[in-house]
């Protein structure tokens, strides 16, 4: 499709955008959207269950809502 | 939408529930 391709949903992208600052889910949502990505739905969700479970961030409640983040 | 962005935070959240 003209529009996949454009962001890859990849473990080098999840660690560059949880080093920078604390997101919760809907945050890495909003970076990996399905339009820019061309996954659908269900593979960006499984994708980034996988990637986090991988990754194992830390997690940290900011405002009652649950972020993650990785130290340097 | 807003709301499949909520959907989708919601299945990724479900998916997570033991991480979280």
């Amino acid at each position: 499709t003209p529009n996949s391709g454009e962001v890859q949903l990849t473990e080098e992208a999840v660690r560059r955008y949880l080093s920078r600052k604390p997101m919760t889910t809907k945050d890495l949502l909003k970076k990996f959207q399905t339009k820019r990505t061309g996954l659908s739905s269900d593979a960006t969700v499984n994708a980034l269950a996988q990637l986090l479970k991988r990754l194992d961030p830390e997690r940290k409640l900011i405002a009652d809502k649950m972020h993650f983040f990785l130290k340097e | 939408s807003s709301s499949e962005a909520d959907e989708m935070a919601a299945a990724l959240e479900a998916e997570l529930n033991d991480f979280m």
